[in-house]
């Protein structure tokens, strides 16, 4: 089975960041 | 660069050479090996976004042979065992990826997997680049792959979960999906590199902008989507997406993208969603036109011959008019003069849908006149950018109506007219008069005289 | 006495037993005939004589199992050993087939050559004589079989250098048969380091000697880019790892005290200035018995 992991949902804020 | 660019082309040219004579020989293994190669230039930090756009596009080129020759094996009924794994066994990510999204689509077009399946798992792996231009290319590559094939139904036409092929709402979450990732990639290429070069990287990127935008492209060529598909699946996704990156490139395109790509018909619905939005866009982004290029294209959309024009249960007027009101009050520090082109676009507006409602000129009027004594404006001088686009409001009803008698029924068309200087005054007097006359229009009743007088004081005193 | 003879050894059922390949402790590989534990071996020893006759002393077949550590050459530790007595002291006149068979023979360990340890198995052949004897040896390769394992959980840690890069880590399973599937993800918690790109390499480490003489051998079987360029937090990113392309073994602990092979995952990231950070985890390999 090679399905991908769930993976958790990145936030808007997180996604749109500048880099820290 | 150009340097740097043809050495790498050159690579391309010779490793795409050897990569079809090895599939002519039906050597599959090293015509991958090639393939790989090949593709490792697009692995490349050293070329600017136009030139690395260039080596894209000669690399999308020879890939295109690749898949001509796995789908005619395909179709020959050579199958190809396991070809979907054996591409992953490539060592470096951005090779792999180009190749398994190649035989993604061969496996699509040759019905030998779940179509659905496939389309998730693409759009997943490639969250493995995050380098923002090999990022967006590489997304731009599975949207352009899977242009014509994508799920277009409202039910899955096949029985078989095996070979799923998916239905409308699949093909909408792999497109969305795959443009917030683009977007959030382009927003993050502003951070890349010394501050100093600020103002280069975001001409670069604004040269990139059509690899973001060709997802709402695609969303809008899906012809199951219907009004309500729109309403509640595409347009709060997308606009969360450009409201929340708060990036002034991304949101100026991204919401003129959406009144361009999409149906009059979809804006006329969702208006208020989309003017919403404008008042939430970051300060630098210039709202006033966007605002101005929905209501253009309304206003073109009501007067086609070919359309219902606008359904008589949608006040577009006081939709408009109150959005607008709110987008002005949010936006404390939207400049004066474009406040007043906002309320040009609502005159123009209601003179293109609604050409008997006068009161709708005159609650633009109003509207105006409130805002300058909120403001607490007077006297603005002729030359200034404020005076010239009341100017540009205060004639747009002397030129429609030609009727110097309707004008007057304007009730707040006078209390306009004061806000501006002397010379702005004289000159919208003098608009008036020689309207009236070019008209030659006869004025019945003294009291209506009385009333022009009063309008032309200026001239008058 | 004679002018010696040519020894060969004919399995019974060559033409069926499958073959696999191994290292030789040259580097080359080549293609033997594969065993299981508990298989019986039967064949044929043929001796031909290259002359009119040959004195002998006897002759044998051994069916050996053997660690030998390289820097130790001299001495082989034999885990296993079956001896079958082919002829007894004698004179061959003409050339002669002898049958022999070992049955349900026991092969604990699978055959194995690395870089300072080789196990092997062969079949010996003796023509003992006055002065040197006539050997020929025939190497096999014996796989060893596990079952899935009953309880194989997956591996999710969560590490990190403070105020710096903090990642969770996930791998669906402790223990993958060779032709498996690594799949996991990585999550970035905290993200202020430039990265640069990812990757998850495969470590093969050797284990001979004991005490203060234990040797560590690291060889890095695969090296497999999970990720180009810098994520920020939040952000997950999917690994998918076919174990299938490499060279690999089972894991093999402690083997006959002698040595042992293991294998880690190293999850790296480099970062701009290539400094590298890594997370080592052992993973179990088992081999897998074949459809």
């Amino acid at each position: 089975d090679t399905s991908r992991l769930d993976s958790k949902r990145q936030t808007l804020d997180d996604a749109y960041a500048a880099p820290a | 660069q150009e340097k740097l660019l043809e050495e790498a082309q050159q690579v391309v040219k010779v490793q795409a050479f050897q990569m079809k004579r090895s599939l002519d020989k039906g050597k599959l293994m090293d015509g991958l090996k090639n393939a790989s190669n090949m593709l490792g230039e697009l692995r490349t930090s050293l070329l600017s976004p136009k030139g690395y756009y260039e080596l894209y596009m000669s690399v999308c080129d020879e890939l295109r042979h690749l898949e001509q020759y796995l789908l005619d094996e395909y179709q020959k009924g050579h199958k190809i065992a396991d070809l979907y794994e054996l591409v992953q066994y490539a060592g470096n990510i951005v090779p792999r990826l180009y190749l398994l999204i190649t035989v993604g689509i061969v496996y699509i077009k040759a019905h030998q997997s779940s179509r659905k399946d496939i389309m998730k798992d693409l759009v997943e792996m490639c969250r493995g680049v995050q380098h923002p231009l090999r990022g967006l290319f590489l997304r731009n590559y599975l949207l352009q792959c899977t242009r014509n094939y994508l799920p277009d139904t409202e039910k899955d036409e096949s029985d078989n979960p095996e070979t799923a092929g998916g239905n409308i709402e699949d093909s909408i979450d792999f497109i969305l999906l795959n443009f917030a990732e683009m977007n959030k990639l382009w927003v993050r290429m502003q951070h890349q590199g010394h501050s100093r070069d600020w103002e280069k990287r975001e001409k670069e990127r604004n040269e990139l902008r059509i690899l973001v935008g060709t997802n709402l492209v695609r969303l809008s060529q899906l012809e199951t989507v219907d009004v309500e598909r729109y309403k509640k699946d595409i347009l709060p996704e997308v606009i969360e997406q450009v409201v929340s990156c708060r990036d002034t490139i991304a949101q100026e395109y991204l919401m003129e993208c959406i009144i361009q790509v999409f149906p009059d018909e979809f804006h006329l619905q969702t208006l208020s969603m989309f003017l919403k939005a404008c008042a939430d866009l970051n300060t630098a982004v210039n709202v006033k036109n966007i605002i101005i290029a929905m209501i253009d294209r309304l206003a073109l959309f009501a007067c086609r011959d070919d359309t219902a024009g606008i359904p008589s249960d949608l006040k577009l007027f006081d939709i408009f008019s109150l959005q607008i009101a709110g987008i002005i009050e949010a936006r404390s520090d939207m400049p004066t003069e474009d406040i007043v082109a906002l309320q040009v676009s609502l005159i123009n507006l209601a003179l293109k849908c609604y050409q008997d409602r006068v009161d709708y000129i005159d609650k633009v009027l109003e509207t105006t006149a409130a805002i300058f004594e909120k403001l607490k404006l007077e006297h603005l001088k002729y030359n200034s950018a404020v005076a010239k686009e009341l100017q540009r409001l205060l004639k747009i009803p002397v030129d429609s109506y030609n009727n110097i008698l309707t004008l007057l029924k304007l009730q707040h068309y006078v209390r306009v007219v004061e806000y501006l200087d002397y010379e702005g005054r004289k000159t919208i007097s003098a608009y008036i008069i020689n309207n009236a006359i070019d008209n030659n229009l006869p004025v019945p009743s003294q009291e209506q005289v009385d009333q022009i007088l009063t309008l032309v004081a200026p001239l008058v005193k | 006495l004679g002018q010696g003879a040519d020894i060969d050894i004919a399995l019974d059922d060559a033409a069926t037993r499958k073959q696999a390949e191994i290292k030789t402790d040259d580097g080359r590989k080549e293609k033997l005939y594969l065993f299981y534990d508990g298989e019986s071996l039967t064949g044929r020893v043929n001796v031909t004589l290259k002359g009119k006759k040959l004195e002998h002393q006897g002759i044998r077949i051994e069916f050996v199992g053997q660690i030998e550590l390289y820097y130790d050459r001299g001495n082989h530790h034999e885990f296993t050993s079956l001896v079958k007595e082919l002829a007894r002291p004698g004179e061959l006149t003409q050339s002669t087939s002898y049958p022999f068979e070992f049955l349900n023979v026991e092969k604990p360990y699978e055959s194995y050559t690395g870089a300072n340890v080789r196990l092997r198995y062969f079949l010996r052949v003796t023509i003992t004589k006055r002065l040197t004897d006539t050997v020929r040896e025939m190497d096999l390769v014996v796989h060893t079989l596990s079952h899935y394992p009953e309880v194989n959980s997956s591996i999710k840690m969560e590490v990190g250098i403070e105020d710096c890069l903090h990642i969770e880590f996930e791998y669906n399973k402790s223990k993958y048969h060779l032709k498996d599937v690594i799949v996991g993800k990585i999550y970035f918690l905290l993200v202020r380091i430039k990265i640069k790109h990812m990757e998850l390499a495969i470590i093969k480490r050797e284990t001979t000697g004991s005490g203060p003489n234990t040797f560590n051998e690291n060889e890095t079987i695969a090296k497999y880019e999970i990720m180009d360029g810098a994520p920020v937090r939040g952000e997950s990113i999917p690994i998918r790892l076919f174990l299938s392309g490499y060279e690999l073994t089972p894991t093999m602990r402690d083997v006959n005290k002698k040595f042992s092979v293991r294998y880690y995952l190293n999850l790296v990231l480099v970062d701009e200035e290539e400094r590298r950070y890594f997370k080592q985890q052992e993973v179990t390999l088992w081999r897998k018995a074949d459809k």
